[in-house]
């Protein structure tokens, strides 16, 4: 059986106060073991 | 007489030794290609998509059949002193971790309780990082990113791709196209998505930048994908990955190929045909959506949240066009609240 995550996530936020941008990173690569509970991304 | 009797008690044992050699010449080169395909991913050559004779045989299976019975076949109650040795064979053949499971094996009355197993407390940490979305299931990550242009496909594998729309549902609430960049929808879709626009919560261009506002200060919002494949020793219930809002519900009664490696080189639309429980709502950042994709031998995926639904159910030869059976949870807008980790639901065998 297979699970498929589809979610919106931030891409670019630009600040007007210029900070750095951020925008959702995943922590994972193809191929990965995964368990219930660890981060697939920030 | 006798010459024919003794034809026939050569019969039989020539027939079992001839089955036996083929299937042994089957096993052998499906070993060898799959020994071939795990060469070729160690040297990272990525393996195309090539339908092949099986794929084809398998489309004319009655596969909801084989998986309803193998479903009744697990379900049989096992006397007590067998659990532990059935359990145990289980585990060494599909290398689950027995140490996990909430309960002692004697406890488990079938091979289908067994594969539903909770596990133990404290087995599974939440990650606390409130930033962060977390894996739904214990598997393999097949596939990941970030969606873009105006068909939102996701690659099955090298050389085919599905539409996200076909594998949530059309009627989705996915964050819509700009308007103009929707090239290749028909007319009464075009219709369905500006009608949708009306109700959905937002837009967002996945198309081209020349509709994002980049001087705005809001935050821009991507759409992003990851594809989990549960093997069949894995724990197999299904965790929520954020706290969000479960708005919808969709259940797509389709087909029940197989789904593993093999499956997804060379059967067409795999993961859009098979039979499947969609979960759509919203979470802190926009949209979220859980696909429950069943298979032949996991054919039956249980909600927590809706008890009384049920899957991989008989039923006469229906096209696979048939439209999903929606849910939209009461209150309307508001739905069915869910923490992150929580327990939403299972994939059972048959």
């Amino acid at each position: 059986s297979t699970v498929v995550l589809v979610f919106q996530a931030p891409t670019l936020k630009l600040l007007k106060n210029r900070d750095s941008s951020s925008e959702f990173r995943f922590n994972i690569k193809r191929g990965d073991r995964v368990r219930v509970g660890e981060a697939l991304g920030r | 007489s006798s010459s024919n009797s003794q034809g026939n008690s050569f019969l039989v044992p020539g027939a079992t030794v001839a089955t036996l050699l083929m299937l042994g010449a089957l096993h052998a080169r499906r070993l060898y290609d799959d020994k071939k395909n795990e060469e070729a991913r160690e040297k990272g050559i990525e393996i195309e998509f090539q339908p092949d004779v099986k794929a084809s045989f398998l489309q004319m299976l009655p596969l909801r059949s084989i998986s309803r019975v193998w479903g009744s076949l697990t379900g049989i109650e096992l006397p007590i002193w067998l659990r532990p040795y059935v359990y145990k064979a289980w585990a060494r053949a599909f290398h689950s971790n027995l140490e996990e499971a909430a309960l002692p094996l004697e406890k488990y009355a079938s091979l289908k309780d067994f594969f539903v197993r909770a596990l133990e407390e404290g087995c599974r940490p939440i990650d606390p990082d409130p930033c962060c979305l977390v894996s739904p299931v214990d598997g393999t990550i097949l596939r990941f990113g970030e969606l873009k242009g105006s068909g939102a496909m996701i690659e099955q594998v090298k050389g085919f791709s599905y539409s996200v729309f076909s594998l949530l549902g059309s009627s989705s609430f996915l964050p819509l196209i700009a308007e103009g960049d929707v090239q290749d929808e028909s007319s009464e879709q075009q219709s369905n998505l500006k009608e949708n626009s009306k109700k959905s919560w937002w837009r967002i261009s996945l198309a081209s930048p020349k509709v994002r506002d980049t001087v705005s200060a809001c935050p821009k919002k991507g759409l992003y994908y990851c594809v989990i494949y549960l093997r069949p020793g894995d724990y197999h219930r299904i965790h929520s990955p954020v706290e969000w809002n479960v708005l919808v519900r969709r259940h797509f009664t389709g087909n029940l190929f197989p789904m593993n490696e093999r499956a997804t080189r060379t059967i067409r639309n795999l993961y859009v045909e098979n039979e499947r429980v969609v979960l759509e709502g919203l979470w802190q950042e926009g949209f979220m959506a859980i696909a429950a994709i069943g298979a032949t031998n996991i054919g039956s995926i249980e909600l927590f949240i809706e008890p009384e639904l049920c899957t991989n159910l008989p039923r006469k030869k229906l096209l696979n066009s048939q439209p999903p059976e929606e849910r939209v949870y009461e209150p309307e807008g508001i739905g069915k609240m869910l923490k992150k980790g929580e327990e939403v639901a299972a994939f059972n065998m048959g």
